[in-house]
């Protein structure tokens, strides 16, 4: 899978994902990249994200749009809430991944559960950051 | 100057570095900044945020590094089925499509059922008749084999032949998922 959530001049959010889901699939099995709110999710007044991970956990947990909500409802930051969603309420629920999100104010979140992510960011000042594994 | 900015992913699981020869390492990360940059420029020229979140991601599906159009990894049958979606925070509009195996660029699909139509979610024949209709660009699915996804597509097959599994078996410790 494949994610990307971005900050426009004009302050508009947007996100996106692609993938070829799970290898070996049966069934026409659909994970959560394409289903609105579980693996993408944009709002201007709180964050832009994409998931990635076993898609059944991220649907059910509708992972990307609780991270809104809990900006939305509960006042959290974009990173407070990226780490209670991706922590604490994925892995009760059984499931791994991880998302990459930006705020409205520009604020970045690579949270993931598993080993590694492939996974960049870079701001207006074009300070670049690059990372695979959980260090 | 107004603020603005970007972030990626390529995927997560088990990546262990005891797995990863320096080349392909840096390959990976080659590609993630290639990726990232298209975006940025397109950021820091004024572009839109909905531009930038496409055309990063096209960097990506168009490479066989990562499990997306390209890079896609194979279902049971051997083919290879695409799924995309894109949302917008300035509206809350957006588009995704699921089960594609044609469209080269299946972010663009996902872009265009958003602005292009009445519907959120489009999937199989359906799409790929939609994608046409639109214009995008149509591959033989063949532009989507790499034979390391083959390969590993294949060694799954061979354990459901010895494995007992659920429907819920863990597919993180099962070398097929990919993120």
């Amino acid at each position: 899978t494949v994610g990307c959530a971005a900050l426009d001049k004009n302050g508009n959010l947007a996100a996106g994902t692609s993938t070829g889901g799970m290898s070996n699939k049966k069934y026409n099995r659909i994970g959560d990249s394409p289903i609105i709110g579980a693996g993408t999710y944009a709002n201007n007044i709180t964050c832009a994200v994409s998931s990635t991970g076993w898609g059944e956990y991220f649907i059910r947990g509708v992972v990307a749009y609780d991270i809104s909500a809990l900006m939305e409802y509960k006042g959290l930051s974009l990173q407070e809430a990226a780490h209670e969603v991706i922590q604490n309420k994925l892995p009760e629920l059984g499931g791994d991944g991880g998302i990459i999100a930006i705020d409205h104010k520009g604020n970045v979140s690579m949270e993931f559960n598993t080993a590694g992510m492939y996974r960049a960011s870079m701001n207006k000042n074009g300070e670049l950051n690059i990372g695979i594994y959980s260090e | 100057q107004p603020n603005f900015g970007i972030v990626i992913h390529g995927g997560a699981g088990t990546i262990l570095k005891e797995n990863m020869s320096d080349s392909l390492e840096q390959a990976y990360k080659a590609k993630l900044e290639e990726a990232i940059r298209t975006g940025h420029e397109i950021l820091a020229n004024g572009g839109t945020a909905l531009e930038a979140v496409q055309r990063t991601i096209n960097v990506m599906e168009d490479s066989p590094l990562f499990n997306s159009a390209r890079g896609a990894v194979f279902t049971n049958k051997g083919k290879n089925e695409l799924d995309a979606s894109i949302m917008d925070g300035s509206t809350l509009n957006a588009g995704a499509v699921a089960g594609v195996t044609n469209v080269k660029n299946p972010i663009n699909l996902a872009y265009e059922v958003m602005v292009n139509s009445d519907h959120v979610l489009l999937s199989g024949k359906g799409a790929e008749q939609f994608a046409e209709e639109q214009g995008l660009e149509i591959v033989d699915p063949e532009y989507f084999y790499t034979e390391r996804r083959f390969k590993a597509m294949e060694r799954a097959r061979d354990r459901d032949k010895t494995e007992n599994r659920t429907a819920f078996y863990d597919p993180l410790t099962k070398d097929e998922k990919f993120g």
